[in-house]
């Protein structure tokens, strides 16, 4: 037995929009840590890895671990049949087929469940080891989204690059080149406007904009990203979900051939 | 020639 309560459901609505789009199908494993999600996009290119912790639920309750086939698209447009104030409770049992989504008005004059069938998939999961990352960059989550939708007009590849100087994203295309260049801005009225560049090592990376402008869906869920670099690693976008967890997007590099 | 590498390239099957 599986009942989940989170009282913010509009989280959930935000997590399916920031992830329905790199990947179709995915299995939610339920633990005692929390509700959590590993998948690839289908070229096994991107790797999308989300963590919502038990705490952060209102009534969470796991009897034992569970792991729950859903197609994304389908999820998402029954949790786009929730208000953005509503109550979503996520009910399953041990062993059935189909998941319930319970959606609760805040002032309980309507509830609503959505059941939705579940679907065998094969996961193949990847361990994922803790990594020192040459550079760190922690900016407004609005910035990076605009950086990625404008370098997008121009070219197909952003290579990000961080120095002393800051951080830069660059791209070239058949109409011209661009370069945007950040430096570090802590003097700032509200923390989560300041760009923090954390540089333990130069490091320069190419990576495919299409992959980076759908992580940016992922914007509506924090005020800020992190963006983590090492010359020998895929990047990691990470954007926090509220105090209960995180959605991280891991990216493999481009290389010159 | 730019080639992008794949996830599995970095992580391994758990």
């Amino acid at each position: 037995m599986l009942e989940l309560r989170l009282v913010q459901g509009s989280l959930l609505k935000k997590v399916l929009e920031s992830i329905k789009d790199l990947v179709n199908d995915a299995n939610f494993d339920c633990s005692s840590t929390g509700f959590s999600l590993q998948a690839m996009d289908s070229s096994h290119v991107a790797l999308v890895s989300l963590l919502l912790r038990s705490e952060g639920f209102e009534h969470y309750r796991c009897d034992r671990n569970l792991s729950m086939g859903m197609n994304l698209g389908n999820m998402s447009k029954m949790l786009k049949c929730a208000g953005n104030d509503d109550i979503i409770t996520i009910k399953a049992d041990d062993g059935g087929d189909t998941v319930t989504f319970m959606f609760e008005s805040p002032t309980q004059d309507k509830i609503a469940d959505f059941e939705m069938k579940l679907m065998d998939i094969d996961s193949e999961h990847l361990g994922i080891p803790d990594a020192e990352y040459h550079s760190i960059v922690r900016m407004p989550s609005s910035e990076f989204q605009r950086i990625c939708k404008d370098l997008s007009t121009i070219g197909d590849t952003v290579v990000i690059s961080v120095t002393k100087e800051g951080v830069k994203f660059s791209t070239a295309g058949d109409i011209g080149t661009a370069n945007i260049v950040l430096r570090q801005n802590t003097t700032v009225d509200k923390p989560e406007d300041a760009i923090v560049i954390e540089m333990n090592e130069p490091v320069s990376l190419s990576f495919a904009l299409r992959y980076m402008n759908s992580f940016t869906k992922a914007t509506p869920l924090s005020d800020t990203v992190t963006i983590s670099l090492s010359s020998e690693l895929p990047v990691v976008v990470e954007y926090k979900v509220a105090e209960m967890g995180y959605i991280r997007y891991y990216l493999a590099p481009k290389i010159e051939e | 020639k730019e080639t992008q590498l794949r996830i599995e390239a970095f992580y391994s099957f758990s």
